[in-house]
């Protein structure tokens, strides 16, 4: 069965398309066949890996519109590329923003990613979406096709302050719609533990948290190599292949592999 | 004459929200009355200054609503707060997120903050308003009602990345809607010197921006009192007064009115 998380924080700059990325590249690195899904106008997750998105003549656009028109002119499969990381990528640009009018016009528009996402199932191991920074329609499309949330959290004040949203907006979808939706796990992310804030920072999230929902254990430490990385499309698995952030995404994925069966 | 900057990028965690308080609290130190404007459902900038942003009874949400109505409910001046750092404040909660749907239904949505805000001409020196990580409709408002655009850059390839399509969405509202509107200025944010990487971008970054747009000569390093200040709702020039990203905000405010009269 194929596994579909999606990454989603309304805070900007956390660290949720490093994430996805990386976190891709760690399962294709044990042996699974991954898709990673762009779901952000910005198209980061497709910069970071690579690719010119201006150039593509066919994206994630496309996909969501000729679902809502039910001509299936591009269907998923269609716009699929594979990386150089082995990981495969659906792409997208900022013709992305163009489908958020067509998706709040659409009847039932929060569900049309999950439509889309259908003949997916059992063609890869797992599915994971990157989400822009925010609750919009796209992020509510990706909460309803997916299994699991990671959350990635930067550990600091202003992004704590967001979580009682997105954990709100999370239990309304799973009430309203994706009835088995449930979080896989909060991520620390750009951690610095050289200070004293960030340290504190971290410990106050995991007791705020700890109740609630899990924490992955493994964090990944703030590291300029994580910077440099998408500047040459590569995943941090290769470009800086022992690193202590490589290291700490490998163990992630174990995390999910250990949990497969399970879910 | 109100001088009306909004602080405008779509890349995420850019430091857009750090900017606006800081250097409203600096404008106001060199003896300006600044105005600060909450445009992000995040309520960021209102819980940065101090603020329970949950407890409002009114905030920017029903400023706009109001004004799309016509029955002048709530009038901006309604809703102004004194702060500690002596900046007034117009708050906003996640209601505000509420508001894009109804500025999208709206005739001549793109213009209800400029209406919003001309009660408030001459009231202020310096109005600077805090928008949300995305170029949706708060942030078409905002780049319709200012004079200047602030763009808050944290050196790095990602958030280089976006430069092209947030320019282009300037000159379009120029175009269609605010024919005066120029950018302010270019901040470098979040600058860390001792990596390569960091001067490398910093160095490209100011010279692909040169001929097109001004660069301010200030840089704002990282530095982690940035991300402590929130917590206690102070800005970072009482929070950590000879810091050098406290003299850095300063050195950007003097610059500001360096160039008053002249715009
Ligand atoms: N652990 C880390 N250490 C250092 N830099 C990091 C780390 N994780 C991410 N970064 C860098 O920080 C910036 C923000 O990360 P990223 O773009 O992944 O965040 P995001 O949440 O996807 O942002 P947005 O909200 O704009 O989509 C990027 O330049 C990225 O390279
Ligand atoms: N120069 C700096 N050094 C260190 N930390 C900083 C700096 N500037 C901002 N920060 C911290 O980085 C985080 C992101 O900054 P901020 O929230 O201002 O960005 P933003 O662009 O407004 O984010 P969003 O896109 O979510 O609105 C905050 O926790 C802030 O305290
Ligand atoms: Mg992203
Ligand atoms: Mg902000």
């Amino acid at each position: 069965r194929t596994r579909i998380f999606c990454v989603v924080n309304q805070k900007g700059g956390v660290g949720k398309t490093t994430t996805t990325f990386n976190l891709a590249a760690a399962l294709r690195e044990m042996g699974r066949d991954v898709l990673a899904i762009d779901l952000d106008p910005q198209g980061s997750l497709s910069t970071s890996m690579g690719l010119d998105a201006d150039s593509l003549q066919h994206s994630m656009f496309h996909v969501l519109t000729s679902t809502i028109r039910e001509d299936d002119a591009v269907p998923l499969r269609d716009i699929l590329l594979m990386t150089e990381s082995g990981v495969v990528l659906a792409a997208a640009n900022i013709e992305l923003a163009g489908a958020e009018l067509e998706l709040a016009r659409a009847t039932m528009g929060e569900l049309v990613l999950r439509e889309a996402l259908q003949p997916m199932s059992g063609l890869f191991d797992y599915i994971l979406i990157d989400c822009p920074p925010n609750l919009g329609l796209l992020t509510i499309n990706a909460l309803s096709a997916c299994h699991e949330v990671i959350i990635p959290l930067q550990a600091d004040y202003l992004a704590m302050k967001g979580m009682d949203l997105l954990m709100q907006t999370i239990s309304m979808i799973k009430r309203k719609v994706n009835y088995n939706l449930i979080v896989g796990g909060v991520l620390i992310t750009m951690a610095d533990l050289r200070t004293l804030h960030n340290r504190e920072v971290i410990e106050s999230t995991k007791q705020a948290l700890s109740n609630q929902v899990h924490v992955f254990e493994p964090i990944i430490h703030f590291n300029v190599r994580l910077k440099e990385a998408p500047v040459v499309g590569e995943s941090i698995l290769t470009y800086a292949k022992t690193s202590n952030v490589a290291d700490a995404y490998r163990a992630v994925a174990r995390e999910l592999i250990q949990s497969e069966g399970l879910r």
